[in-house]
């Protein structure tokens, strides 16, 4: 682009990535270190049984951990802090879930299928008790394919800050700007896969996984307004008050 | 606003 120079963009690129890292809530090296430790059967059972309100609970007690560290994330990305608030929370609000499904291959082991979970990696049946099967696989499958791309992790930071800032995201008001940064985020994502000597194919490979990532988010959102309309109080008393403002 | 209360503590604390 004639308006960005490589200087920005390398700039762009350190910036983020140095956010993500300072974010990304577990090191890869702490991960591969946990990586030999799986659910044995009575622990995957103990989960299997607990009672579907609980295992909700957790699942949202650990989402909004996640969320957390993805809004101190927003929060470095160099030009964030500067859009107006409405456009700062219509942005999170939106796509926090999608950076954590984004940085959940980090945590993913693809050889057994399984993913950091309260300790331990977990597989698909751990999360049983929920009643959402098919979102599980969906959610697995997306993580596993994610993963088959390899992203070193300046490569993730740049794209959760693609994902993050998108601009045709409903209710921003001042859509220009959030364009601008998504496209100068974008541009130092194709500076930073030229720099790795990645294959050409693989912005377009990103580009079609954020579709991938809107469906899960929208189909996360079906599954809890059908659990809220079986335990409305569950989630109105124990749900974390986070996890509510973004998606109650 | 107040709707996003958390949200907007969480993004005016300063990063640490």
């Amino acid at each position: 682009s004639p308006t960005v120079s490589m200087a920005e963009l390398d700039h762009q690129a350190q910036i983020i990535s140095k956010s993500h890292l300072e974010t990304c809530q577990y090191l890869r090296e702490e991960l591969q270190q946990m990586s030999w430790q799986n659910f044995l059967q009575d622990e995957v059972e103990s989960y299997q049984s607990k009672p579907r309100e609980v295992m909700w609970q957790l699942c949202a007690v650990k989402i909004t951990e996640a969320i957390q560290y993805v809004v101190e994330f927003a929060k470095r990305i160099d030009g964030f802090m500067d859009l107006c608030q409405n456009d700062q929370i219509v942005l999170l609000k939106a796509g926090s879930l999608e950076v954590v499904f984004v940085r959940m291959c980090r945590m993913f082991d693809s050889q057994n299928n399984t993913v950091y979970f309260d300790g331990k990696f977990a597989g698909p049946d751990v999360f049983k008790a929920l009643g959402c099967d098919d979102l599980i696989t969906s959610v697995f499958d997306f993580a596993k394919s994610m993963c088959s791309l390899h992203l070193s992790e300046d490569e993730l930071a740049l794209f959760s800050a693609f994902v993050l800032l998108s601009a045709d995201r409903s209710w921003l008001q001042e859509k220009l700007q959030v364009e601008k940064l998504q496209q100068k985020t974008q541009l130092a994502l194709q500076h930073v896969l030229q720099k790795n000597q990645r294959e050409d194919g693989l912005l377009n490979k990103l580009r079609c996984k954020v579709s991938a990532l809107r469906s899960l988010c929208s189909r996360h959102t079906e599954k809890l307004s059908a659990f809220r309309a079986v335990y409305p109080d569950i989630v109105g008393t124990h749900f974390p008050p986070l996890y509510k403002e973004l998606f109650g | 606003k107040e709707k996003h209360k958390i949200l907007h503590q969480l993004l005016q604390n300063s990063t640490s």
